[in-house]
């Protein structure tokens, strides 16, 4: 494992913190998207099957169960909790997420690795993941004041995704025969996505004014 | 199987 990639791990699982922090300590969700918790939630349950087929190490199992569980609890905890469930905002947060499943479920049948069921459900899992930040990301622009633990949240998950990027790219040039198009291309979709939000967050940082986006 | 044709990240 190279740095990069352990660093993605970590700013991944610093972001799930982040949130569940928010959710235990604050006891609120405001701004943050119930739809894209969903999204992640299944996400991490199609992806993570073969964790009942195959090994790869310790490490990569508790990380696994540490997203499925966390996604799960916090999608739990916005819907079901009692505190929690009322500072959702419910009215801001309409983006039709459901819509974004079926062609990604099409365009796993039709690009694949292997046609198998893990492998279909393992593309599937990228392609939504490549898309499931739109719902929060709409939620944020709708939501003129932004939190600081919201605006971390978001900063953490791009940090992630674009340090696996530099991962892809140490591996390449590292392992032989380390070819991964799917990952690949939709991995960079996903962080191309973040990049627009980013230079709104860094724009505000950087003249000390709360974080607006633009209608 | 080889090992690398396994999903190794997360």
């Amino acid at each position: 494992m190279n740095i990069f990639r352990l660093a993605g791990d970590m700013t991944h699982l610093f972001s799930v913190l982040v949130l569940l922090l928010k959710i235990h300590t604050i006891k609120s969700c405001a701004g943050i998207s119930l739809k894209t918790q969903e999204l992640y939630a299944i996400v991490f349950t199609t992806r993570y099957l073969d964790l009942f087929t195959t090994y790869i190490s310790l490490y990569n199992t508790i990380m696994k169960l540490i997203f499925l569980g966390s996604s799960i609890s916090i999608v739990w905890y916005m819907r079901h909790h009692k505190v929690v469930r009322r500072s959702y905002d419910k009215d801001q947060d309409t983006f039709r997420h459901y819509l974004l499943m079926l062609p990604c479920l099409l365009l796993a049948l039709l690009i694949n690795e292997k046609f198998t069921f893990l492998e279909v459900m393992w593309a599937f899992s990228l392609y939504l993941e490549a898309v499931a930040i739109l719902p929060q990301l709409v939620l944020l622009q709708r939501t003129r004041n932004i939190d600081n633990l919201t605006g971390q949240y978001v900063l953490l998950l791009g940090a992630y995704r674009a340090l696996y990027v530099l991962n892809w790219i140490y591996r390449y040039f590292t392992e032989e025969n380390y070819v991964h198009w799917i990952t690949w291309v939709s991995g960079i979709v996903q962080t191309l996505l973040y990049a627009d939000f980013f230079y709104y967050y860094f724009q505000s940082w950087k003249n000390n004014v709360k974080l607006q986006l633009p209608a | 199987r080889d090992i690398d044709e396994f999903h190794d990240e997360l």
